[in-house]
């Protein structure tokens, strides 16, 4: 208590933060959960896309992070009931560099998640796509990591560098992090590329790959303009149902462990 | 002389290591020019996109940033004639940092680059997915700047920042980088967005926006598999004559400077 679930892969724009709002959603507007998204990217597009304006820095996450403000006065709700977000904004680059000066520099958002006045059941946090000290953090401060992979060619060359830093969290610092699984996303089977990475990948990762994959699909964009995810506005659509049933996929695996 | 160009945008995934080594694939093979290309990305795509293997630390451009080799020896060749690479690989980000605590750490890759011993018509530099010291790096090392921009509802929102930190550059520095363009990329013009977006961009940038768009095309991701541009072992696909059409364009806005 609280579940804490990170998303994150170091390559550029494989769907990360598509992932984390709209998961987030499932959850909380599905199951009625508490959910809180912690936004970890100083693009602070999971912010943008769960409905925020843009924050000023002092009523980003940064405020939290450098002991401006406690973070109860940071977290913000959303349109979606029971579903808060601690939003970034751009300043959590510099925020990073003032992080990483500090001993112990991995650990400063797990001391924050610790703090939290409310009792959430889920926190899902997005990062950045580069394995720098937000990205320690956020993976520190997790019990699992979802990994999305895009089927493409330099999709597979990053995880060697994922594991090797998780693995250097377990070793140096004792994180308790574990690989919930890996999924496929922006699925299109029109292409013979995308069924050799399939066939790769469940070579490679066995059981490690859920079964679940997400199609590619304009409708998500509707959603990051909507300031609305997906599944909440459109949650017919395929693209919608894929994440619902990945968010099952993911309840099913944290059970049975 | 060299002439410097930065392909940056710290969205993710946009296709800036794309544009990379196809533009300098086209300058190189069908232009005649002798074109380096510095690889300022730890994810090191650009460098496996021309054909190298992964290369070690002590042969990547981690070695010459560092001082522990002169750059002659890090440059390599490339299957392609007259096109050469500084290739790079993780270690690279462990070298940001180590660079990012030294007085003028912005001005490290320039130096670098007048050190060449080589003379060189271009140099493009790759950049990673984010605004940090590597991407300064680049940018005050450049004369221009190329923006790629995928159609998307969040591609906009990052232009303010990369403008910023071009601003800070200028007033602090006192670097001479101009923005040579901006060009659509991974462009599927059946979906509504593109249009909306392009009509956005157009007004907003005007004279700015090339005229050259990059179409989606799965043919790019066969050119990374094989380690060779998609505009030299496939020339006459729709893309490889959309490369070579923004490498000409990009030539006459250089030319009208
Ligand atoms: N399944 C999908 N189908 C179509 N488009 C998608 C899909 N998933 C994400 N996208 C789009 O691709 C772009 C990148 O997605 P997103 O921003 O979620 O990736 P990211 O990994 O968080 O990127 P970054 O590395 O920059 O943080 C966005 O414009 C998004 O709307
Ligand atoms: N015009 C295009 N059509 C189809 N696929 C493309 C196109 N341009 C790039 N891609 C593919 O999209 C993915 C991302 O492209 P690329 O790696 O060039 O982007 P990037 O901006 O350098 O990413 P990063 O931010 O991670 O450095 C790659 O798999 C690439 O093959
Ligand atoms: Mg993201
Ligand atoms: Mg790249």
């Amino acid at each position: 208590h609280p579940l804490r679930i990170s998303v994150a892969n170091q390559k550029g724009g494989v769907g990360k933060t598509s992932t984390v709002v709209n998961v987030a959603a499932v959850l909380a507007h599905k199951f009625k959960m508490d959910v809180l998204v912690v936004d970890l990217d100083p693009q602070g597009h999971a912010s943008l896309a769960l409905g925020l304006e843009r924050v000023s820095t002092e009523f980003s996450i940064s405020a939290a992070l450098t002991s401006y403000k406690p973070v109860k006065e940071i977290i913000r709700e959303t349109p979606i009931d029971k579903l808060h977000v601690l939003p970034s904004n751009e300043d959590l680059a510099a925020t990073e560099e003032y992080i990483s000066r500090q001993p112990g520099r991995e650990a400063v958002v797990s001391k924050l998640i610790e703090s939290l006045p409310m009792r959430y059941d889920f926190i899902i946090i997005d990062t950045p796509p580069n394995l720098g000290v937000l990205t320690f953090n956020a993976l520190y401060a997790s019990k699992f990591v979802l990994v999305p992979i895009q089927p493409r060619y330099f999709s597979i060359d990053g995880l060697r560098r994922l594991y090797h830093v998780i693995e250097l969290l377990h070793s140096r610092l004792r994180a308790e992090l574990e690989v919930l699984g890996h999924f496929l996303t922006m699925v299109d089977n029109r292409y013979k590329i995308t069924h050799e990475i399939r066939q790769d990948l469940r070579h490679r990762l066995g059981e490690s790959l859920l079964r679940t994959e997400i199609p590619s699909s304009v409708r998500l964009e509707e959603g990051h303009f909507l300031g609305r995810p997906c599944v909440i506005y459109n949650p017919d659509s395929p693209v919608s149902k894929a994440y619902e049933a990945l968010t099952v996929e993911i309840l099913e695996r944290i059970g049975s462990h």
